[in-house]
């Protein structure tokens, strides 16, 4: 039974897309099977992986107005176990396409109904709470959030609950918070502990023991087209996606 | 003759709302008068400038749906010379409610265009492309990009770029890019010095050469519901944010 699994926060720059790509690997790495849909117009997930957008004929897209999957639609990474459904400038048009759209809320849920090889599917979500984003939580058993140790991070926590609730109640009523994951935690930054307490204090353990660090070689890896685990595994930054690779399969398995 | 700057960036996350109240701030102690509008349902902005969204009772996206400026939509900030109209999160109905409507790109230019009593209009765009986003962009005379000195930063700036390219093509042909401005440059960081060499080969003298650094007193600041100027005068942000004024308006005078 495949589950499927949406990384998404409204607010611009947490590291969903990074969460994504990391936490996919480190899974793989631990023996899970994986697909990555990239349901961000700006496709850092397929790039993050060393997929060029000129090699892309089949992308989410194309699956999203057209609703027949095929498996022409995936493409493989230099992770073995680890597929992609690429996203290329094109889905920004989505948004605006989709409004006027027969059940717009639910066509990547019929398509995920169709792909049943993989443990899990990570949907990396775009920074904004539109139809891509909807579309990502209808079709998904449970959101991991993605949270930046800053204030103005905090401050969107509460619409992005709300609007998972509403989902539940509409369109989804399986959907589940299966976590909150602190990035880019900076011990000599007073605001990343208070941000840690506040979170702790109101979610509890709704929030993985696993803090992800804010580690410079994180971010150099994308340019090389690799996940960090594959970059430098032996950095905080790979050790610690890996650790929180262990608390989501072992919520997983206790299920 | 009021200027209208939009500060967009379909990247989450790089400094849009951080650049679009320090920069305001900073003009405004050079003595300069300005409106920001705050145009992402966060309303960070809003809240970066101490309005509790609950004291809120008329919004931009009232303004966007009945077009009937008044005053009333004006809240005045801790600045003297800085007012805002806020964004609560109601805006998030307008990408999917302005699809359908006559004018759909140009609602909000009509509404700037009865606004006359400040020198600049600085627009906080949020973290996509879409109807609000391009809407910021017509009606506006220029942009400022705040651009994150790192890899999926630079990725999204030639997306960007089309973006505007295309809305000078088609809805306001004066449009033009008024600066790019680097932010979050952690000297540290190979990767921040490699985003400088490669945006300023590019993209010339088009890069502003005040540079903002990472400080950890630009994050703090928006919990206390200040702009930095006002949180810490003297810490390296706000003397960068002083020193982009500077050059911003020498733009402005020698146009
Ligand atoms: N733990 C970390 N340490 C250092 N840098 C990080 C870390 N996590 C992410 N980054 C960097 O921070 C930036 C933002 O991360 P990322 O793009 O994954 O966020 P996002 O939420 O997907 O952004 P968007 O909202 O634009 O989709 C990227 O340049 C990424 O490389
Ligand atoms: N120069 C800086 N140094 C340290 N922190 C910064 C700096 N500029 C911005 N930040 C912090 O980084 C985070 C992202 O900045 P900000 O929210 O302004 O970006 P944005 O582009 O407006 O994001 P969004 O795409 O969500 O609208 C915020 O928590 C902010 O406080
Ligand atoms: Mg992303
Ligand atoms: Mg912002």
């Amino acid at each position: 039974m495949t589950k499927i699994i949406a990384i998404a926060n409204q607010k611009g720059g947490v590291g969903k897309t990074t969460t994504a790509i990391n936490l996919a690997t480190a899974m793989c790495s631990i023996g899970k099977k994986v697909l990555i849909i990239d349901l961000d117009p700006q496709s850092n997930a397929t790039t993050g992986l060393g997929i060029a957008s000129d090699k892309i004929k089949k992308n989410i897209y194309n699956l999203m107005v057209s609703e027949k999957y095929s498996s022409k639609y995936i493409y493989k990474t230099i992770i073995p176990t680890l597929d992609i459904i690429p996203a290329t400038m094109d889905l920004a048009g989505a948004e605006v396409e989709l409004v006027n759209i027969q059940d717009r809320e639910k066509r990547l849920k019929k398509i995920l109904n169709q792909i049943n090889e993989y443990d899990n599917i990570m949907i990396d979500c775009p920074p904004a709470l539109g139809l891509l984003t909807i579309n990502g939580l209808v079709a998904s058993d449970s959101v991991i959030i993605p949270l930046q140790c800053e204030f103005f991070a905090l401050e969107g926590l509460s619409s992005l609950m709300q609007t998972i609730d509403s989902i539940k109640g509409s369109y989804n009523e399986h959907l589940e918070v299966q976590g909150v994951v602190l990035t880019m935690y900076d011990k000599r930054n007073l605001l990343s502990s208070l941000v840690e307490k506040d979170v702790r204090e109101h979610l509890g353990n709704k929030v993985y023991s696993t803090i992800i660090p804010r580690n410079v070689r994180i971010s150099e890896a994308p340019s090389h087209g690799k996940p960090v685990l594959i970059y430098d595994v032996g950095c905080t930054g790979s050790k610690a996606y890996i650790e929180l690779a262990k608390e989501v399969i072992k919520q997983q398995n206790g299920e």
